[in-house]
């Protein structure tokens, strides 16, 4: 991985007595492949390599008798300051029911997702109601009421011939007489750049008025990342990344490009297609992975 | 990458740069761009606003000068679809129902995908809309048996072409990618010769994984192609370059929106030109 590319490029350092500008850049270049390589955007690449540069020719490396290990630390230290601290939790209203919509690319994973969300908040003493608000994709409605069935969690839909806008209302409306205390909204996939879908969206937000809006992201998204990520935040406001298939060998680099860009925390990781496989997730986990 | 009055490195770089931010990979970019300032030196040339072009004819040069069709030769044309999770399968089989079904040939569908929850519901919905059969079994059924159930039904119909759609799998998971093997045994030994095309299916927004699916499932079932979807959005596919030139896999069609008609031949120059898009 980088980190033993790192100690090889600077090792042979060792015993020269200092290391000269010339060998942070080469060790700087190695950094910059390693990344890219793991699918973090070009221009993330850029900022992330100027700033461990800086520190990388700063004294404590300059002068150590192990300048690799160095490098490798302030690599693995900026990652980590990039990737903010864990933080899984959903904002919850003081008033219930707290509305949660999760959005994003077609097959970035949202139905799963939203099964998996109500599995867990239901183990964390919840009344989650999982809602229906795709009626474009063929079986969509029936692929999460399939999933509520198989985890006993209800299920609001109003099938397909009714806007998403008022499943959206409807299922608040149910939600406060049926006493259910979370709102998970299940909506269709979607292209940042297709207008007349991010405005239904907007139009859900300014009905439902969600506590918390999450970009579901597939692990294995590659440069694109940052301009999903940064269109669904303007357009939208996003409180949270959902990112899944991490059971998958992706690298996953789509992280770092998602929060460094949008600045949002990496809630959730989907680690497998059973409803059970979501955690917290760990962005120390992920700095590992990116190093390889 | 326009304006310019020199051919110099920050060009060059600019270059390798677009070529990366469309994941075509930085290895693969910088050799791009190497063999660019070679053939530049070579040729003497020195109008900067012909590096672009030249980058594109050279890059559609790898990808092949024509797109290699899918063989229909066969009494039925077996046709196996595979690939990671959500990428476009069962939407792309759709496509190639409704292309086929338009020319007129007798297409049938296999709902090989027994596992994911509704999934054989989207392949009826979609064959239903597309005006073509749906081979089926329950649900959590074993696929090898709906794979030899559907070639014996499309011999029994005189089908034109049988597609079989397979549920989504990470290439890393060996218990799924043997699933995978022995579908592929199965239709062999349900005709001989057969899947006579075995389609991966990638999303144009994955990254540098998609080498490594490309290789994966390659071994595990052999691939005669590939179909790359989602084109319609802001992401580029790029990674089909480093593919092309270390397993020769060609791609055959792309996906451009999510209606049963949004399906393209595969054209390089095309392909070439968008990546600076
Ligand atoms: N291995 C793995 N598969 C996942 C994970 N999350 C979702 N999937 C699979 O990815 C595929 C797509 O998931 P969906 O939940 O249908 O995705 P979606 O975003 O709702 O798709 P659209 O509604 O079409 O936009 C399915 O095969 C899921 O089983 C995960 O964390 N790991
Ligand atoms: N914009 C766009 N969306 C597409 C395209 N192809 C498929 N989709 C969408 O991508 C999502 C996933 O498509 P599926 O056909 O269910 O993908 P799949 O590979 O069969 O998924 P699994 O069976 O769960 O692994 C759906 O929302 C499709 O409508 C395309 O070319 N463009
Ligand atoms: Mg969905
Ligand atoms: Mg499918």
């Amino acid at each position: 991985g980088l980190a033993e590319k790192l100690q090889n490029t600077l090792k042979k350092l060792r015993g020269k007595g200092k290391v000269t500008e010339a060998d942070v850049a080469e060790a700087m270049r190695e950094v910059r492949m390693a990344l890219l390589a793991a699918d973090v955007n070009l221009k993330v690449v850029k900022d992330f390599v100027a700033r461990v540069k800086e520190r990388a020719i700063g004294q404590d490396v300059l002068e150590s008798l192990t300048p690799g290990q160095q490098v490798v630390k302030v690599v693995h230290d900026e990652l980590i300051q990039l990737m903010g601290g864990t933080t899984s939790k959903l904002n919850m209203s003081s008033k219930p029911p707290t509305v949660v919509m999760l959005v994003g690319l077609q097959g970035a994973g949202k139905t799963t997702t939203v099964a998996k969300l109500g599995l867990y908040l239901r183990k964390q003493g919840r009344r989650p109601l999982l809602v229906a608000c795709d009626v474009y994709r063929p079986a969509a409605v029936k692929q999460l009421q399939v999933l509520g069935n198989q985890l006993d969690l209800p299920v609001f839909s109003m099938g397909t011939g009714v806007s998403p806008v008022d499943i959206a209302r409807g299922a608040t409306e149910y939600a406060v007489a049926q006493g259910r205390d979370v709102i998970l909204l299940d909506t269709a996939g979607r292209l940042h750049i297709n207008e007349e879908l991010m405005d239904e969206l907007k139009s859900i937000k300014s009905t439902v008025k969600p506590h918390e809006i999450m970009l579901v992201v597939d692990a294995m998204t590659g440069q694109d990342a940052v301009n999903v990520a940064d269109s669904f935040h303007k357009q939208l406001g996003l409180d949270g990344v959902v990112l899944t298939k991490l059971d998958g060998d992706a690298r996953g680099g789509a992280a770092l490009s998602v929060k460094a860009v949008t600045g949002c925390p990496i809630k959730f990781a989907g680690m497998g297609e059973k409803p059970d496989a979501l955690e917290p997730f760990h962005p120390d986990r992920l700095a590992s992975r990116i190093l390889g | 990458v326009t304006g310019r009055t020199k051919i110099d490195d920050e060009l060059y770089d600019e270059l390798e740069e677009a070529l990366i931010s469309a994941d075509v990979g930085a290895e693969t970019s910088i050799e791009l761009v190497e063999r660019l300032r070679r053939k530049v030196k070579e040729q003497k040339i020195s109008d900067p606003s012909l590096l672009q072009g030249l980058l594109q004819e050279e890059i559609a040069a790898i990808l092949g000068g024509e797109a290699i069709p899918v063989n229909l030769g066969n009494q039925p044309t077996v046709i196996l679809i595979v690939g990671v999770n959500g990428v476009g399968k069962t939407t792309t089989i759709a496509k190639l129902a409704h292309r086929w079904k338009q020319e007129g040939r007798k297409v049938l569908l296999a709902a090989g995908d027994t596992f994911r929850a509704a999934a054989i519901d989207q392949l009826e919905i979609w064959g239903q809309r597309v005006g073509v059969e749906v081979i089926r079994h329950q649900e959590g059924a074993d696929p090898s048996a709906v794979a030899f159930d559907a070639v014996q039904a499309a011999k029994s119909r005189e089908s034109d072409v049988l597609i079989i759609d397979t549920a989504g799998r990470l290439h890393n998971k060996s218990h799924l990618m043997n699933e995978l093997s022995k579908i592929n045994r199965v239709l062999d030994r349900a005709m001989p010769g057969a899947p006579h095309e075995t389609l991966l299916v990638l999303d144009a927004t994955t990254g540098q994984n998609a080498l490594s699916q490309a290789r994966i499932f390659g071994e595990a079932v052999g691939l005669t192609g590939l179909v790359l979807t989602k084109l319609d959005g802001t992401a580029k596919g790029g990674v089909i370059l480093a593919i092309h030139s270390e397993l020769q896999t060609p791609v055959k069609f792309i996906g451009i929106g999510e209606k049963m008609d949004d399906l393209r031949d595969f054209d390089p120059g095309e392909f070439a030109k968008a990546l600076f898009g």
